[in-house]
């Protein structure tokens, strides 16, 4: 799951996140 | 859990709401009904006023990383995903201010985020829609939805469902305080496909679902049968996602051309 949802992940992980 | 911990469950979850969903139906309701002080949306009801409202910089942000179009059906869905974008990062953060919610695995916090974002956004969209249009670009605008019907097929049946649904939606009356619940019952859904520990997400569901009820007890006495009414709209949003994400596949694959946001893609990818 961890591979196929790495934006998710980031997003979960950190409040930011650059490529959106 | 007692009375007054579902209180201050409640109470939380309504912060958490406040602190991290930018358009509130408080907010959005002042701005539909001109009860503000701020300027009146500019409405948004043919090409033109699309091109004005893009070159006014209604909008604060362009669309990144999407190919430039002329076509204004592919342009409309550019703007419905860049809005849902930014939605899903601020309900992430709400979601991780639920209580419970960090404490589940990893994997499980990704599930209940891919199956319960697109739930969460279609029950929130209703606060900024009446059955003639949308509020858009944090109240700025206005897309009526005569302008959205207008659009060449497939992109004038995306809106559409959700108008419908919003209409029989907002007859609930329902505020953030509400909402605030409702969201958070629907992302911590004990039900979603491939969830490692389904138990620990029911609990926490279930204790949310028993401050939504006592809340709208006192918030709406008035109201008969609000609760279960609202556990039928929970089915009902899944349907619309579903159809939703069959009209997404359709555009990927008729609209070779128009492309769709990775983190979308992530979400889309082997849903239902």
């Amino acid at each position: 799951l961890k591979e196929k949802h790495k934006i998710l992940h980031r997003l979960l992980q950190n409040s930011s996140c650059s490529d959106l | 859990p007692g009375g007054s911990d579902l209180k201050s469950l409640a109470k939380h979850v309504y912060n958490a709401y406040l602190k991290n969903l930018n358009m509130t139906k408080k907010k959005a309701r002042s701005i539909l009904t001109g009860r503000t002080s701020t300027n009146p949306p500019f409405v948004v009801h043919d090409m033109d006023t699309l091109w004005q409202a893009e070159n006014g910089l209604v909008w604060n942000q362009l669309i990144h990383g999407a190919p430039p179009t002329k076509e204004i059906g592919v342009h409309v869905f550019y703007r419905c995903q860049c809005t849902t974008v930014e939605t899903v990062r601020e309900l992430t953060e709400f979601a991780k201010s639920i209580p419970g919610f960090v404490g589940l695995y990893l994997n499980d916090q990704v599930t209940l985020l891919k199956y319960g974002v697109h739930e969460a956004i279609f029950c929130m969209l209703p606060s900024l829609m009446n059955k003639d249009g949308l509020l858009v670009a944090n109240g700025k605008g206005f897309v009526t939805r005569e302008f959205l019907r207008s659009l060449r097929r497939p992109f004038n049946e995306i809106m559409e469902p959700k108008f419908e649904f919003a209409v029989k939606f907002n007859a609930l009356e329902l505020d953030d305080s509400d909402l605030a619940l409702f969201v958070a019952a629907i992302i911590l859904c004990g039900d979603r496909p491939g969830l490692m520990n389904v138990r620990q997400v029911e609990e926490i569901q279930d204790n949310i679902l028993q401050a939504l009820n006592l809340h709208l007890q006192a918030h709406h006495p008035d109201s008969l049968y609000l609760f279960p009414k609202l556990l039928q709209k929970m089915a009902d949003l899944r349907q619309l996602v579903t159809e939703n994400a069959q009209l997404v596949q359709k555009i990927k694959k008729t609209e070779s051309e128009t492309s769709l946001h990775p983190l979308l893609q992530e979400i889309y990818k082997d849903m239902y």
